[in-house]
């Protein structure tokens, strides 16, 4: 049988034991095995690695466990902005899309921008008039909003205030790093 | 931030990362996620790398590029290009997070330096790995 595989990260950083409920645990751990198998079963049935990464990737954005689509953090203004890219090994051709907000799943948009546009990097209203262009499923910003989310990039413009901050602090340390 | 990485039946890589950036960011802050070489990165000769963390140092540090480039011209192992990036430049840069990897032979890394990484693997015969601490 010809060797397949694949791995999936949903995020790095503060990720402390002692901060995590057993369901929320569970919950995580649920979600990444959803996730993978949705790929695994595409590999093992001889789908592409590229349709793999895809579909697996929404699985991740379509839960708000993860910090991206619909879990995605806020930016200072409220709002959030979505970046994704994919690469395809075979023809080292690629895509990629930053600061969109109305995509649901921008790993589909990175994957438009790789093999229906002649560039690598779409960013902004552009790269959401392309994601329409293309027929891609265009949600209101609102789909994106999770309270816990919200809360934590308010806990964060709060200490904007009190606190003299030089552009490279860390962020790990002050909560605002979500991977 | 999430990622992927495959190796198809065929001996195709690719890699795909998705993120909603930095919590509180300001001035349409960008990192590394869409930047092809320091947070995704495919080549079939060597690896598919996705990159999550502190997106500033995985741009300088053009990271998810980096490990396959250990690779190619240094004929380092995949697990060992991963780890010299994460546990030994990234933190020289100041940097932290982590990497998924496969490589052409369908070997997987899951390398980081932070406390945790949400993280999963499954090879052809099914066999699963979940994990989140540093355990």
């Amino acid at each position: 049988q010809p060797n397949f595989g694949i791995v999936i990260h949903g995020g790095a950083g503060t990720i402390l034991k002692e901060n995590m409920s057993d369901s929320l645990e569970q919950a995580y751990k649920a979600k990444l095995e959803e996730a993978i198998r949705t790929g695994h079963e595409i590999l093992a049935n001889g789908g592409t690695a590229l349709e793999a990464v895809q579909r697996t990737i929404n699985v991740m954005e379509d839960s708000p466990l993860f910090n991206s689509a619909r879990g995605a953090v806020f930016t200072n203004k409220g709002k959030n902005e979505l970046d994704a890219s994919i690469m395809d090994g075979s023809t080292l051709n690629a895509g990629a899309v930053a600061g969109v907000t109305n995509v649901k799943n921008p790993i589909n948009l990175a994957y438009e921008v790789m093999v229906n546009s002649d560039h690598v990097l779409l960013s902004g209203k552009g790269a959401e008039q392309f994601a329409e262009e293309q027929g891609l499923e265009i949600v209101d910003p609102e789909y994106f909003y999770t309270e816990r989310r919200f809360k934590a990039m308010e806990r964060a413009r709060d200490r904007d205030k009190t606190e003299n901050r030089t552009a490279f602090y860390d962020p790990l340390t002050k909560d605002e790093k979500f991977g | 931030t999430v990622g992927c990485a495959a190796l198809d039946k065929n001996g195709n890589l690719a890699a795909g990362t998705s993120t909603g950036g930095m919590s509180n960011k300001k001035y349409n802050r960008i990192g590394d996620s869409p930047i092809i070489g320091a947070g995704t990165y495919a080549n079939n000769i060597t690896c598919a790398v996705s990159s999550t963390g502190w997106g500033e140092y995985f741009i300088r540090g053009v990271v998810a590029y980096d490990i396959s480039a250990l690779m190619e011209y240094k004929g380092l192992s995949l697990q060992e290009a991963a780890h010299e990036v994460i546990q030994n430049k990234l933190p020289e840069l100041g940097g932290d997070g982590g990497i998924i990897a496969i490589d052409h032979k369908g070997n997987v890394s899951m390398e980081f330096n932070t406390a945790g990484m949400y993280r999963a693997s499954m090879n052809k015969n099914g066999e699963l790995n979940i994990g989140i601490y540093s355990e």
